[in-house]
């Protein structure tokens, strides 16, 4: 799956690729404040299993936990589980529901599921579907942290770490043979990076076209940027 | 059934009953055919048992290929004529409740000697989900081998059916199993059952038929999505079942009425099932035993957790359980309310909790306050709709129509409990129905001005594996897009369903039904209509009552149904004979008998 980045006071992205085995488990997001943990876990294409070069991945569930309110969400292609303490809601993406308590919300319809709690911190998991007898490609979800600012500066994740101003620098544009793909050097964390310029989409708002949103590319799985590297997030399960 | 007293003069050599559901709604038709083989007239008499929520939609009588039609008309108007054709000696028929489930319509008929006549009756329902499954239930008894014997089930949902199944009670061997073939796929479902006339005898040289029993075919529908709203010709109606909620936990108030007419197999068979009750309680419930008799005594002082200490000290109390004493409803009743009350005022029982009480008694109240309506009364303004009182009617010997007036104005509903070995089984049942709530407090809402004659959108509780179902009219029949927002309290969060239809996608999938009966959903939502109009009506007085009839006999009139307000009257205006069938609805109520004397046979 790719990973973007909205860098907290700059207008500039971030983004990178983890490339992982599909049933591999990253850790998203950790913040000690909050009690919030979001894990996510890899899926990928029904092709070429064998060459793993060739193979996408993408995210096939997520785990949220709410630990001080003994809340999990499970969000998976098929549907969405509350574990509320011992008691436990599905729903499926067809239905639309709204699911509100004192505490937090979940509001899901055929296209996103959308998870808010207390004063604004809010996640947007989006089901992307592909054509159902399509044999190589299966839907896969895509999760975004809408108001980031809520969360605190102790978060941690590949996502959450970035929940912190991050300072970086480019220079050194080099076109190369392609005029799209940019390439430079990014200065970041003490790091010296080359980087290539790319665009990604993000589908918070148009869920079937996304939005073109430019980013500079780390390559190595996100190495130099990430805090450690990318194993480090890698948990034995969702919760 | 079609018989007369000597069966070899009537031969019955066919009889088919064609089943078409769609979306719930079930339409039967019931024909038989027979010829007069003796050399003078004989009277046939046909039969036919339908459940008591069905209402007759038609009955028609075809004697030498002349077809005399059923009219419906207003019970008053078809009793005057149905007099006078009785004072004059002439036949009749009628129908008359029969055992739990059903009621029987009865007509006889002279036919003249060599003639062929033709019975065919039709009668619809809207099948109703419980524990998870339609039931449609038919009465098979034909008293002779019948050459041409079918039944005919076709089943149409546009949710997709997920299971379908027919029993037969009297299917007892391979050979006659073949005879039945069941099958779905997608939206469609059929069942079939042809016994061949060998496979009809009792025994390989018996004349006699061994078709006698119960055929049931039961069946239920995909859930992807919690809600299916259907719309065709301006009419709509909303299916709400929604699947994977966790139950609401529930106090409940057992009110057991112990009094002496409970001795004996009642009594036994009440704590049988109060003990099965007991295995089945969480233990997130709280629960308590209100017991009358001339007084009250009460396992509790308050309503207790249903711990595994407390359930096994609730077995031992309800194994002591004994029989004395009268009847004394109203105080039991109160008692139990009045605990309900004090439990949730003092939030000794958890916040999202639901409170329910069952009372089971098998007579009239006999002491203390024993005026129903002022038991009514007293009970209407204890509950003060916080919760539902559910009734059950244990035996014959009681005033059924009270206890089902107390439940019904108070959310709740009655049901009998026959005296039978299976009562403790019937009393664990009605439980397990109301053992699981999903939701409370279900609200039902559409967009304002978009819709007329809403039928009941308002439920105390969703329990799991029933149903709700709301049907309406469409203000506006060129609407694009409808919108139904269900809302409801759940185990720990309060969650609305919504339901967005785009009309002109639904049309077009609507269209490969009509096969089956293009105006299934008006006439579900009269069916509907009139059945709570009916049940409001139990509890109304003066001119809301008279207001409530006046509707509910309008609509049965308009759509051709036999309720409790119409008759369904069949004449032979040009038979010098003048002879005339009536069809009738019995309901609960006590019989009247009639100033002038006829065969008239009604009532349970």
């Amino acid at each position: 799956p790719h990973f973007i980045i909205q860098v907290r006071g700059k207008k500039d992205a971030i983004c990178f690729n983890i490339d992982e085995e599909p049933g591999t488990v990253l850790r998203l997001i950790q913040d000690p404040i909050t009690g919030l943990t979001v894990n996510g876990q890899i899926i990928g294409d029904q092709g070429n299993s064998s060459n793993s070069k060739n193979r996408k991945t993408y995210l096939g569930k997520v785990g949220i936990v709410n630990s001080p309110m003994d809340l999990r969400i499970e969000v998976t292609t098929e549907k969405i589980t509350l574990h509320n303490g011992a008691a436990q809601s599905t729903f499926s993406w067809l239905d639309t529901v709204t699911v509100t308590s004192e505490r937090f919300s979940v509001k899901i319809n055929r296209e996103a599921t959308v998870v808010s709690f207390g004063k604004g911190i809010t996640f947007k998991v989006i089901l992307h579907q592909v054509w159902k007898k399509h044999h190589i490609h299966l839907h896969f979800l895509g999760f975004y942290v809408l108001d980031s600012d809520k969360m605190s500066t102790k978060s941690h994740g590949l996502l959450g770490q970035f929940f912190r101003p991050l300072a970086f620098q480019v220079s050194d544009l080099n076109p190369g043979n392609d005029p799209s793909k940019i390439h430079a050097t990014m200065l970041v964390k003490k790091h010296r990076l080359a980087v290539t310029r790319g665009y990604q989409k993000d589908y918070r708002k148009d869920v079937h076209n996304g939005t073109q949103v430019g980013c500079w590319f780390v390559h190595n799985n996100g190495q130099g940027v990430i805090d450690g590297v990318h194993s480090d997030y890698i948990v034995s399960d969702l919760f | 059934n079609v018989l007369d007293e000597k069966a070899d003069d009537i031969e019955v050599y066919s009889t088919k009953v064609s089943c078409k559901v769609t979306s719930r709604f079930a339409h039967n038709v019931v024909t038989t055919r027979a010829v007069n083989r003796a050399d003078a007239a004989k009277e046939v008499s046909f039969d036919v048992e339908l459940p008591k929520t069905a209402f007759i939609t038609n009955f028609t009588l075809t004697i030498d290929g002349v077809t005399y039609p059923g009219n419906v008309k207003e019970k008053e108007v078809a009793k005057k004529q149905y007099e006078k054709a009785v004072s004059q000696g002439k036949t009749a028929g009628l129908v008359k409740a029969s055992g739990r489930k059903l009621e029987k319509f009865t007509v006889s008929v002279n036919v003249a000697a060599g003639s062929k006549v033709t019975f065919e009756l039709t009668y619809e329902e809207l099948l109703k989900r419980n524990k998870g499954k339609y039931e449609m239930y038919l009465k098979v008894q034909p008293k002779q081998l019948v050459k041409d014997f079918e039944i005919e089930v076709d089943i149409f949902e546009p949710q997709g059916i997920s299971m379908l199944d027919a029993q037969a009670s009297f299917i007892t061997n391979d050979l006659l199993g073949s005879a039945l073939s069941k099958s779905f796929s997608g939206k469609k479902g059929h069942v079939s059952f042809k016994p061949s006339l060998d496979q009809q005898r009792s025994c390989p040289t018996c004349g006699d038929t061994l078709l006698n029993g119960d055929f049931i075919i039961t069946y239920d529908v995909n859930r992807e999505s919690p809600a299916n709203v259907q719309i065709v010709n301006g009419y709509f109606v909303h299916f709400f079942a929604p699947q994977g909620l966790p139950v609401v936990p529930k106090n409940v108030v057992f009110v057991i009425d112990i009094s002496g007419s409970m001795y004996g197999r009642k009594i036994e068979q009440t704590r049988d099932a109060l003990l099965k009750i007991l295995e089945d309680i969480k233990e997130e419930d709280y629960l308590n035993f209100i017991l009358f008799d001339s007084d009250v005594t009460t396992w509790k002082d308050t309503l207790v957790q249903a711990t595994p200490e407390n359930i096994q000290e609730a077995r031992e109390f309800v194994k002591n359980i004994r029989d004395r004493g009268m009847t004394n409803i109203n105080d039991g009743l109160l008692t139990g309310i009045s605990m309900l009350n004090k439990a949730r005022e003092e939030h000794t029982v958890p916040e999202r909790s639901t409170s329910i009480v069952i009372m089971l008694t098998d007579g009239d109240a006999n002491v203390g306050e024993s005026r129903p309506a002022k038991i009514q009364e007293n009970v209407l303004s204890a509950i003060g709709g916080r919760f539902p009182l559910y009734n059950l009617g244990f035996g014959n010997n009681l005033n059924y129509n009270f206890l089902e007036s107390l439940a019904l104005e108070n959310d709740g509903f009655a049901r009998r409990i026959y005296e039978d070995s299976d009562a403790n089984l019937q009393l664990q049942g009605f439980y397990e129905e109301v053992a699981n709530p999903l939701l409370t407090s279900v609200e039902v809402e559409y967009p304002e001005n978009a819709i007329l004659d809403l039928t009941r959108n308002t439920y105390q509780h969703f329990y799991d594996g029933s149903e709700i179902v709301v049907a309406g009219r469409l203000v506006d029949e060129d609407m694009n897009n409808f919108k139904a927002d269900v809302k409801g309290h759940g185990a720990l969060t309060d969650l609305t369903f919504t339901e967005e239809v785009d009309l002109k996608e639904m049309e077009k999938a609507l269209q490969e039904q009509d096969y089956i009966f293009g105006s299934y959903i008006e006439r579900l939502w009269a069916y509907l209509t009139i059945e709570q109009l009916l049940d409001k009506r139990k509890n109304a007085h003066g001119s809301e009552k008279e207001n409530l009839t006046a509707q509910a006999l309008d609509l049965s009139l308009k759509y051709h149904f036999v309720t409790p307000l119409t008759s369904m009257v069949v004449t032979k205006p040009e038979d010098s004979d003048n002879q005339m069938a009536i069809a009738d609805k019995p309901g609960e109520a006590s019989y009247q008998p009639p100033s002038s004397p006829y065969y008239y046979v009604d009532g349970d």
